[in-house]
């Protein structure tokens, strides 16, 4: 079932190399993000991972895209510089690079709040797959919502064993496809839950 | 089936990055490749990229790792340079980096040959991902053979079908699990066959 599959290396040929420390060149999540703090004097009251699932798996290249136009009285994404890359020698791919993205939320009459933050993008190569239909016919017949809701089962199951993953990140379901959302908030809520 | 939907992702999450020009920042394989020659001054006869599929699905960080060990009578592969990074905004990932290895290999009595290559890295991931049978249950019924039959055959049928990307890799099948068979010279022969 492709939602699993898709877990499961979203999970080992990622999350694994971006969050624990690998005991030699890098040194972890929580503490890149320490680093990151320190450089730009700034505070991240979460220092976790977002990873933002989406309803349709429609993901824009830059979160900000979620921000609602002409809304100047509502929470708003803007992308920041990004965290220290990782690199390591991968499947015969020297020094093949890790990035993550730090977005500050920009709060109308409050100071701004930061957070680490992304989709997860297996779900988006799969929009895209879908889009292609003369290419992939073979896929045709897959069910969005059912896949959705496997990868994510699949990922908290996953992640919820790890020992060197669980407390690192967040999953974040949004329901893009409800015009009444507003992506800033959501994660705004998440962070005072987390907080 | 797993290796349908892994092809699948690794041609529209992958290559479809890294071997068309994207009309903007981005050349194209084949230029990138021209480009490394004039900077580094070297001659690549094959302006592909090799994309190995091992048996076993293991790969390792570096093609060296498959070199024979004290046989200096055989071909060997060596790292050199990467070609240049492509960079985009990916789901939410600011300046997401995909970057190919160049390799050199140095032949006995005669001048080394340069090639880019790669193993297939959804197939590395499932290699890792199958190790860990407790966090990874659900998968543990996955048949090693068939996987990589089906992600060799989908894979193969998207690029010959792709306008884009048909041209511009190429496919090594490689046994690594029989001792007599030097992936360097594997290669060195699917060059001279495609000269
Ligand atoms: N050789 C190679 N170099 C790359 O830069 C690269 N990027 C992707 N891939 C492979 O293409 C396929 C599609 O990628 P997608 O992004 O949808 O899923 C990716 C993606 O969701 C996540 N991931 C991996 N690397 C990154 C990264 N640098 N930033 C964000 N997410 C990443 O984890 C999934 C599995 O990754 P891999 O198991 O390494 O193999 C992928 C996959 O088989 C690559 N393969």
């Amino acid at each position: 079932r492709y939602g699993i599959g898709m877990a499961c290396s979203f999970f080992e040929g990622y999350l694994t190399h971006v969050l624990p420390s690998d005991g030699a060149r890098f040194v972890g999540f929580a503490e890149n993000i320490a680093i990151y703090e320190a450089n730009q004097g700034v505070v991240f009251p979460v220092k976790k991972l977002f990873i933002i699932i989406t309803k349709s798996m429609y993901c824009p290249p830059d979160l900000k895209q979620f921000n609602k136009p002409n809304r100047t009285d509502l929470a708003r994404l803007e992308a920041c510089e990004s965290l220290s890359d990782v690199e390591k020698d991968v499947a015969g791919v020297k020094n093949r690079t890790y990035r993550n993205s730090a977005y500050k939320i920009h709060r109308p009459g409050s100071d701004p709040v930061y957070l680490a933050a992304e989709c997860a993008t297996p779900l988006h190569t799969l929009h895209l797959v879908l889009q292609k239909r003369a290419l992939f016919e073979e896929l045709k017949n897959i069910d969005v919502e059912e896949v959705v809701n496997d990868f994510c089962t699949m990922l908290r199951s996953i992640i919820s064993k790890s020992h060197d993953c669980h407390d690192k990140c967040e999953l974040v379901y949004f329901d893009n496809t409800n015009p009444d959302l507003n992506l800033a908030d959501v994660l705004l809520d998440k962070i005072r839950e987390l907080e």
